[in-house]
């Protein structure tokens, strides 16, 4: 069974696993000790108690003491936490930045340090209401007693008021989206010995914990054909992330699913008399936000936002179903006695000059003769 | 009873030419 789509076919909410979306991902570091046993490929692989592997930067011995870890994660992904285990002590000052953009542009997530405001000119943690919600928060670092098996957890969404209505709340799904993670070491935990201070950072295991971004149209991301990652869309969506409707499924606007609603794309109603579709806000906002999709090249004879009509020229043949492609005939108005070549698109009776008649206007009336103008065809019988 | 249909052989198109269908 398709997780989005009930037993009877309807289409519901439907979201990826949660996920250690860093595990296997390349960590790109700016400072490495340079040996086997501190390699960057120790930050996400395996974690385990009885084989901890750990990177550890290079010895720095003078200021500054900046050392930077990225990780990408190759698609946009919503998460709830990132985690990092120490193999040293936790660092006094560190930052948690996010890209949402693949690494071109970066914002700050998260601060922690002993003196926010000195380190990161940010309060010390800043109350969160529901109109700075999706702004980071510095806090002290807290340090446990053992120093060698230290945790750092920054849950994306502990504090902040909509967390408990995050599928109804846009500023809180634009928060924890993320392509990439920067995580910034910026002051190690001084020691008191300051004659001869030599600091390294060491961590076994980073984790960025979780789902692939499909905004509920989708239950699993695969890999496309060249290579990158992409939600597996459903619902007549599609895009990486399921952020758009499918061609000819224009007939609301895209939105996202909620538990409520799937909200899925439905295709625009063309009779069969088209492939291609617009969407209309103003129509669609005229019919009580039910129906926006515009029929764009309407074929066979068709005319019409739908389709639903015959075009200038021909008449509908009222004994074959609208969708048929032969539904339309053409008026085929005689070129003499009638007025022009549009007739009734129901009933594909033409205007008849005066005196004539017939459905195509090719026959004098009764009491009229052919004469032999073409502008009165037909005159009265003397 | 069946009315004829016009024909077209009988148009005198002599001022009407600009009218003429190709086919008559």
């Amino acid at each position: 069974t398709d997780p989005c789509y009930s037993e009877s076919g309807s289409a519901r909410y439907c979201i990826p696993e949660f996920v250690n979306a860093a595990f296997g991902q390349e960590v790109t570091v700016s400072s490495s000790c340079g040996h086997r046993s501190c390699d960057r490929t120790h930050l996400t692989d395996l974690n385990s108690a009885q084989n901890r592997t750990c990177w550890q930067s290079e010895t720095l011995r003078t200021m500054p003491y900046n050392v930077t870890l990225t990780i990408s994660l190759g698609k946009k992904f919503e998460i709830t936490y990132v985690s990092l285990q120490f193999c040293s002590e936790k660092p006094d000052s560190m930052a948690i930045y996010k890209s949402m953009d693949y690494g071109r542009s970066w914002m700050p997530f998260q601060f922690y340090s002993s003196q926010c405001r000195r380190v990161y000119d940010c309060p010390n943690r800043a109350e969160l209401t529901k109109l700075n919600e999706q702004e980071p928060l510095c806090m002290e670092m807290l340090h446990s007693a053992d120093i060698n098996n230290a945790f750092l957890v920054f849950s994306t969404l502990e504090g902040r008021p909509s967390r408990s209505n995050f599928v109804s709340s846009p500023v809180l799904q634009d928060w924890v989206t993320v392509t990439d993670i920067r995580v910034i070491f910026n002051r190690p935990k001084m020691s008191k010995d300051m004659r001869e201070p030599a600091y390294f950072y060491a961590v076994s295991d980073f984790q960025v914990g979780g789902r692939c971004k499909c905004n509920g149209h989708a239950h699993k991301c695969t890999k496309d054909k060249e290579g990158k990652m992409v939600c597996d869309c459903k619902h007549n969506t599609e895009g990486p992330e399921c952020d758009r409707c499918k061609p000819f499924h224009y007939d609301r606007p895209w939105q996202r699913a909620t538990y409520k609603e799937a909200n899925e794309c439905l295709p625009c109603n063309c009779n069969l008399h088209a492939r291609r579709c617009r969407f209309n806000m103003e129509l669609y906002k005229l019919s009580g936000r039910k129906s926006g999709g515009v029929c764009m090249n309407c074929r066979h004879n068709t005319a019409g936002r739908h389709c639903h009509y015959c075009k200038e020229g021909y008449y509908r043949d009222m004994s074959r179903p609208i969708t048929h492609r032969k539904a339309c005939i053409a008026c085929d108005c005689h070129p003499v006695g009638a007025a022009g070549k549009t007739c009734n698109q129901t009933s594909g009776q033409c205007q008849c000059k005066d005196g004539v008649t017939g459905l195509t206007c090719n026959r004098c009336a009764k009491g009229y003769q052919q004469s032999r103008s073409p502008v009165a065809p037909c005159i009265k019988i003397p | 009873e069946v009315l004829p249909t016009l024909d077209m052989a009988l148009f005198d198109w002599t001022d009407y030419e600009d009218m003429r269908p190709e086919d008559s």
